[in-house]
């Protein structure tokens, strides 16, 4: 089992090899690597052991190999589904990102209350009301719900994905979910992060 | 000094005590708040008294009292200003929530380099081009910038807030920054969460 920092590191490893392979580049050392990221060679090449992965001493790693080997180990190439419930600001932003695809993600159902959004045709998918959102997780076996609701709606949400057999919650409403253990739920708490950054601004006399 | 992850758990009960106030609670025990924040109480008994804050026995903390005393604390109650530099999908999310405000941030500047956004009125902001910014954050002595542009576009922009001496960059862009050791970052890399929570999703075997 990978820790969950390595974890995170090994798909920036994914995404930084990525852009080389886009770049033409034929080889990458950890040295190279560390630069571009800022992080300990040491630690790169530790990591990229846990895939079974060791460079040729002065030469790197061979960018294409690597990059797929990580693709395979991280499971990047398998489509994942996911709905997403709350097309307000954040739910826009995320949905029409294209950087998710690359992490193999394929939001397949929006959903929402507003009866001014509900219908609407976004490129591939259009806008259902909440109320079919047990249903389309059920028939489509949808792993992912991404819940971008305001604070006061998020539990009841989290309730009807959990009825129809959702896996993993991603939250950013600033709220404690209370699910079931056997559910992977990650909250990315924004304004938490920054409100953490003010503060060290403060104590470091800033401006 | 207060370490980090404890320091994210004071702005969640600060916040938690934003709401009880809001609905009147007089007094909230260190088990009701472990309750709805799924933490555990002596965890949270034992962050407070980093302000300085210690419950009485069987009745807990008052909640006008503590959320004051939070406030103060993690100096919440101080203006601060920040600028954002584009102003896409994410940017635009971010500049129209209302949430920061109960940490006190302002946005008080959007830039961007899009010909047909730059001028457009924002509430109370106007998008200025990126050519301001660096005369922008000298004059009004601007503290934090938050970078939502693309990730090629992300290190000059820092480089010129850097110059013009701003103090902490909140970056969205997935690079890594080069800047000096004074400056603090905070990268929030959304697709990184949305990755690891996807491999996790595989490991289970769901669905
Ligand atoms: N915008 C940001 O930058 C930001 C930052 C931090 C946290 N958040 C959090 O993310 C969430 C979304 O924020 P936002 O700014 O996009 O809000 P928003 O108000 O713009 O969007 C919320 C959307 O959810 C829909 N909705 C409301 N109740 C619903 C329900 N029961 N089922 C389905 N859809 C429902 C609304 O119709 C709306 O379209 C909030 O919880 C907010 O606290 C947002
Ligand atoms: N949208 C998301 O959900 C999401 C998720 C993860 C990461 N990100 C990252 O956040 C950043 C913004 O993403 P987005 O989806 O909002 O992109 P976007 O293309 O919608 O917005 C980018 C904005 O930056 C402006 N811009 C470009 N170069 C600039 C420069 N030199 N100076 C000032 N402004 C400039 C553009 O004109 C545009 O308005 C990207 O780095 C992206 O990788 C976004």
């Amino acid at each position: 089992k990978i820790p969950k920092p390595a974890l995170e590191r090994l798909f920036i490893y994914y995404r930084l090899l990525l852009a080389a392979d886009k770049n033409g580049e034929p080889v990458i050392s950890s040295v190279e690597m560390g630069r571009r990221l800022d992080l300990d060679p040491a630690q790169i090449r530790k990591d990229l052991t846990y895939c079974g992965e060791f460079g040729k001493p002065r030469i790197g790693y061979r960018v294409d190999r690597l990059k797929d080997e990580l693709k395979r180990i991280l499971g990047l190439g398998e489509e994942k589904q996911a709905v997403l419930i709350g097309v307000g600001r954040l739910g826009m932003a995320i949905y029409s990102y294209p950087g998710f695809a690359n992490f193999g993600l394929e939001i397949t159902g929006l959903f929402d209350v507003d009866p001014t959004k509900v219908g609407l045709n976004l490129g591939k998918t259009t806008i259902r009301n909440i109320s079919e959102l047990g249903q389309f997780i059920k028939e489509k076996r949808v792993p992912l719900g991404i819940m971008t609701v305001p604070a006061a709606d998020a539990q009841a949400v989290a309730d009807t994905m959990v009825a129809a057999g959702i896996c993993a919650i991603w939250n950013f409403a600033p709220v404690t979910l209370k699910v079931p253990d056997n559910i992977n739920v990650r909250n990315e708490d924004l304004a938490v992060g920054l409100a953490t950054l003010s503060f060290q601004l403060l104590q470091s006399g800033c401006p």
